[in-house]
């Protein structure tokens, strides 16, 4: 991984942060509406993208993920 | 098919969600 990737871990790092705020290492769908004022996002596309991001469909998302998807999405980005 | 379309859907919406996160700041005061 280079810098602009680390970073851009970082900052997905930072965000999953805002959801998890006790800290817990994954958050539920619901604690997922509390970047609903951090991002131009609607609380159903909030909800879309946890379940895009629930990879085992557990109801539960992990820091693991969510990095994940986030590589996913900028490899995939690099890739086209 | 409800679910293809949901599908397709997800990919955008998740698009969306990364390139607001990428273009967010945050953090450094």
């Amino acid at each position: 991984l280079g810098t602009t990737e680390l970073d851009m871990l970082a900052k997905a790092h930072e965000f999953f942060q805002i959801c998890d705020i006790e800290g817990k290492g994954f958050v539920f769908r619901h604690e997922m509406q509390r970047l609903h004022g951090e991002l131009p996002l609607s609380p159903q596309e909030l909800e879309n993208v946890f379940d895009t991001l629930d990879a085992d469909g557990n109801g539960s998302l992990t820091l693991e993920e969510f990095t994940t998807g986030f590589s996913q999405f900028l490899f995939g980005q690099k890739k086209s | 098919d409800p679910s293809m379309k949901a599908g397709a859907t997800s990919e955008g919406v998740l698009a969306n969600f990364f390139n607001s996160l990428l273009s967010k700041k945050t953090g450094s005061p």
